[in-house]
């Protein structure tokens, strides 16, 4: 996954995201794909879910799964997730789960009631920081003012760190893929360096949905994996995915 | 750019989405929150029942390659349906009604739906 928001020169926010699903679950020798991601992509619904008629919060979904890994509660805050691998990871959750220790949550319900719940970017980032998980995640959440934009990184228990957009620093975006911001990623896949580039390339004064678009276009921040792209701006309360293909060449991940 | 990880220069003018990396649109649909719980998916998964049938498939397929006794698969079928009521409401409840709605096992859609947790492993 590649997950980043972004301020633009007028203070507005910009969340974008690729979702990647399906490593090593069956790869088609004849097609170059993954068997699992491209089960998926027929799946991709954008949902508007509402009470008396009005809107509460939009999502992407994958048809069938309740939790949500990618939404919208317009004009509020942008949420997205991106995987977080660690030994200390959600098998063990499962097993206190099964043996009676209730008290984290499952990830998908997490960001579910956050969306559903939460009426603001300070109470979803207190949420997300806080509820303990069967699983650690990055949570990635935009704001609707200046300067909210962060990537949470989570273990089951604790918050480990909060990055935040930073304008005195000239740090006008954060982006995740799926490795702590403050380490290397795995050199067999680094899609940060090349995201960073074209973001750093584009410059903030022309960041938009569409040149966010293109960096989520462009390989290996595109890859085989990945099933869509979503493009988020609080402020006008848009959501819009779209359904991704990976020309080869173009890396398993 | 033809020698893995295959990094090309950085795109321009790829919206509005066109060409080989866009596959397709996504359709919008309406969730009530209003409705029960078990009623809330009932209009996707009627829409989407093949699909997600198909996705089932492949992953029944693939455990099978992994477990060909299909222990695997009748420990999902069997004991995962246990867990369902300990998940916290409205999810136990949606995800019930999605198994109604689809016709898929109870316990695939569970698996379904706890799969982050799970895929750690």
């Amino acid at each position: 996954c590649t997950s980043l928001v972004a301020e633009d020169s007028n203070g507005n926010l910009i969340h974008g995201r690729n979702m990647d699903f399906g490593l090593f679950m069956g790869w088609d020798m004849k097609n170059r794909s993954w068997l699992i991601t491209e089960k998926l992509k027929p799946l991709v619904v954008n949902i508007d879910f509402q009470r008396g008629n009005k809107t509460v919060f939009k999502s992407t979904n994958f048809a069938g799964y309740v939790g949500m890994l990618t939404g919208i509660k317009p004009h509020a805050f942008t949420l997205t997730m991106n995987e977080r691998f660690s030994l200390d990871g959600g098998y063990i959750g499962i097993v206190e789960w099964i043996l009676g220790h209730r008290d984290g949550m499952w990830m998908s319900f997490l960001t579910r009631s956050v969306l559903e719940n939460a009426t603001s970017y300070e109470e979803a980032k207190s949420l997300l920081a806080q509820t303990k998980l069967l699983a650690p995640a990055y949570f990635i959440l935009g704001g609707n003012q200046t300067g909210q934009g962060c990537v949470i990184t989570r273990s089951r228990v604790l918050s480990l760190d909060i990055w935040e957009i930073e304008l005195k620093l000239g740090r006008w975006y954060v982006l995740e893929t799926n490795y702590d911001h403050w380490k290397e990623p795995l050199f067999l896949d680094n899609r940060r360096t090349p995201a960073m580039k074209c973001m750093n390339q584009t410059m903030q004064a022309n960041i938009s949905l569409k040149t966010v678009y293109d960096v989520l276009s462009t390989k290996p921040v595109l890859n085989k994996l990945t099933t869509y792209t979503t493009l988020m701006d609080v402020n006008k309360g848009i959501l819009e995915s779209y359904i991704r293909d990976c020309p080869n060449p173009c890396m398993p991940w | 750019q033809f020698v893995p990880p295959y990094t090309e220069e950085c795109q321009t003018g790829m919206y509005p989405p066109k060409g080989p990396t866009f596959k397709g649109s996504v359709t919008w649909y309406t969730i009530d929150l209003d409705l029960p719980p078990s009623e809330r998916w009932k209009p996707i998964i009627t829409n989407k029942k093949a699909e997600l049938v198909t996705l089932i498939q492949a992953i029944r397929d693939l455990a099978n390659a992994f477990v060909p006794s299909g222990k695997l698969i009748d420990l999902v079928d069997k004991d995962l349906p246990l867990i369902v009521n300990t998940l916290p409401h409205p999810f136990n409840e949606e995800i019930k009604g999605i198994a109604t709605a689809s016709g898929v096992p109870l316990g695939e859609v569970v698996l379904f739906n706890i799969f982050y947790e799970v895929f750690t492993v």
